[in-house]
Order: structure tokens, then sequence, then C-alpha cells
């Protein structure tokens, strides 16, 4: 079955068993009946082939590494709510339970990214927004994060504590500020370094209800007593950091009913 | 090609592994008349034939296994028979022009997972129930 060096699909060949080779047709309908199993509509085709960028950027990176947490329990059979990613050196793992009972998880890096900084009044912010376009119909969300990488900052804050929050742009406004539903917020030394993970599930409860595709984020800064800090200021890196420290989303889905298949 | 059946060596416990799970190692197993007993085979998907490494990230292809083997009177211990296969088969022994054999199938399948990007370069890791034979039986 298939072409080319091998058989799409390979089974050990018994002598004399004759192998049919298959038409231009016959081929385009085994890989569409393939990718109709895996859930997919048709045959991606991201900007630039996997194989010829390597998974340098931080989302591939950590997807990976869930990856083979997920594929190593398969193959145990014993998925068992543990905390599943261990040795993962770079990120803090999501729970467990939330990895192992998911059926699809989403890294979102699309983003457009908008700083108020220095040069405009106070607070200063910097925002996030997400294209959701490709949210799974027919699954909801069961956990969304936002990771973002925090290098050391300017050595004269090193000392105070900082309060970090992060915000849904709810509704947006010509004349007046945005409406912002807080989403989640930390508390960290100023010196402290490596991903901060922003717990962002509910703002899920939006995407879905009224199927906007485009996620706002907004994030914040302050010290204990109530300064505005400028996000970058403090280390919080953006699209312009390394590409394995850039920020992105992880959003976990279950299906919510056995999925049908569509009738041909 | 498919790769060798891995050879385990049996467990040193006196509980034997269930044959049918093990791949390879009671690969030949044939019934008394020579006959292939239900049993499964090997079966490679292999993502790189059909030339999706370009938004595949992870597996190149996956181990999906099939089943097949006579479930043919007297459906020993190790085909994993179901009570009526058991009496289906004793009816086509009586029978064989009324009732057909009971049919050698998957008995247990577990899932595999595809890492992928999509057509906007997100990562998705999706979760594929059903996709991986564990083990056969007859039906």
């Amino acid at each position: 079955w298939g072409s080319g060096s091998g058989s799409v699909l390979r089974r050990r060949l018994h002598a004399g068993f004759a192998q049919r080779r298959l038409s231009g047709g016959e081929r385009r309908d085994v890989q569409r009946e393939i990718l109709a199993v895996l859930g997919l509509p048709g045959r991606p085709r991201p900007r630039s082939s996997a194989a010829s960028r390597a998974p340098a950027a931080a989302a591939p990176l950590f997807m990976l590494d869930l990856y083979h947490a997920v594929a190593g329990e398969e193959e145990e059979e014993e998925a068992v709510s543990r905390p599943v990613l261990t040795g993962l050196s770079t990120q803090s793992p999501p729970p467990g339970s939330v990895v192992s009972r998911a059926d699809t998880v989403v890294s979102l890096v699309n983003m457009v990214e908008q700083d108020r900084d220095t040069s405009s009044p106070k607070p200063y912010w910097k925002e996030f927004r997400f294209d959701l376009a490709q949210v799974p119909a027919g699954e909801s969300v069961t956990a969304a994060e936002f990771r973002i990488y925090k290098a050391r900052g300017i050595a004269r804050h090193s000392n105070c504590t900082l309060h970090i929050s992060i915000y849904e742009i709810a509704a947006e406004h010509a004349n007046r500020e945005s409406d912002l539903f807080l989403l989640d917020t930390q508390q960290l030394r100023a010196g402290t370094e490596g991903w901060l993970v922003f717990d962002v599930t509910a703002a899920s409860s939006h995407w879905l209800v009224e199927r906007r595709y485009n996620l706002g984020l907004r994030l914040y800064v302050e010290t204990d007593s109530g300064l505005s800090m400028e996000p970058g200021s403090v280390g919080l890196l953006g699209r312009r950091g390394p590409r394995s420290k850039q920020p992105f989303m992880v959003t976990f889905f279950r299906a919510s009913s056995s999925p049908v298949r569509a009738t041909r | 090609a498919a790769k060798a059946p891995r050879r385990r060596q049996p467990k040193k416990s006196n509980d034997l592994p269930h044959p049918n799970k093990l791949p390879g190692i009671f690969d030949d197993v044939h019934a008394a008349d020579g006959r292939q007993v239900c049993r499964r085979h090997e079966l490679y998907v292999s993502f790189q034939d059909l030339g999706w490494l370009d938004w595949v990230i992870a597996p190149q292809g996956y181990s999906a296994y099939y089943c097949e083997g006579e479930c043919a009177f007297p459906l020993d211990s190790c085909m994993n028979a179901t009570n009526h296969a058991i009496l289906q088969s004793l009816v086509h022994l009586m029978k064989p022009e009324a009732v057909p054999k009971a049919c050698c199938a998957p008995t247990k399948l577990s899932a595999t997972s595809v890492l992928y990007y999509d057509s906007n370069n997100n990562v998705i890791l999706k979760k594929h129930r059903n996709m991986v034979v564990k083990s056969c039986g007859c039906h």
C-alpha cells in the first residue's frame, strides 16, 4: 500500500505476498483517510517545514517535552495522575492530571505584542494578543496557561518585591480604558529568573461562548508600594527576546463527546 | 519493513505474560493442524513514507499492529475468546455452511499521540484513541 521507497503501511511481507501499487488518486485517498482518522480536515502546511526549523523556539521545546512524557505514558499504560513531566529542566510542568487527561494540547505562538512604556503615562503594561482561530471544535478547555520568561532585569530593582498581574482584555472602548478581567497574579523577588506560568483558564469561558478569536492579555508590574514598573525593565521578555525564551500560551482540551466521523 | 519482533525472555515468575500481548514471542504459534491461530501481527504506519515530516514533529510513524489468524475449535486460552465465540465455534463445527467461525479482532486498543505544526505554526499535541492494537481475540 504506497509508493516510493517503502509502503505507507508496512507489514511483515511474507514470501510471495504481492504488494499492489496505488494509483495517484488512491494515494491521495489513503492520505485523506489517515488525516481524517487523525482528526485533521486537511494536510497542515506550516510556513517553514518542521525539519528545517530545529525546535529552538520555546513553545516547540516545551511541547516536545510534553510529547515525550505523554508518549512514554501511553507505552507504560499506567495513565495514573502522577506528575508526568519529570526532569523538565527549562520550564515548570503543568499538573500531571491535566496532561494525561487532555485529548489536545495547543501551544499558541501567533501573537501581536504591544507595550505602554516610559514614553507614555503610567501605569505601564505589556499586551499580548493571540489568534484563537485554531480552538478545536467539539472540545472543551480544561486548563490554559500563559508562559513568559523573566530574566534578571535592572540591578537596582533586584532587592524589591514585584507583583505581576495578568488581565484579560474583556472589552475595548475608543474613548476610554478597556474593560479588564483579572486572571492571575504572582509575587516574586525582582532578582528572580526563569519561566513564569500564569493560569488564564478563566478567560477560556469567553472564547467558546462568544466565539471570539482574538484573546488579549495585559500584564502589569508593581512594587510593594504600588509603583508601576515597565515590564521590560524588570526582565520580562517579549517577542524580541531570544527564540527559546519567547512567551506563548498552552491550552489543554478534552473532547466533549466521542468525535463523530463525517460521513463521506 | 517491519521491525524484527523483539524476542523477550518470559518472566521468571510462573505467571507467563499473555502470549497475545507480547509482539513476536509467540509469533509462530500454530494450531495442531498447522493453521495460524488468532494473534497480533506487526503493522507500521510510516509518516515518513507519507511525506508528512514537514509538519509532523513526532513520531516518524507508529506501530498500529493488526489481528489475523484462525478462530477454530478448540479455542485455546491464548485466543482470548469470549464465551459466545466458543459457542459459535462449536456450532460452526456442526453446521459450517450455516454459521461462520468466530473472527479474530482486537480486544484491547490504546492511544497514540502526534505532535505537529498547524498551518499557523502553532504546535499541537493530539492524542488519538484506539489507534494501537494491544491484544487480539476471537469474537
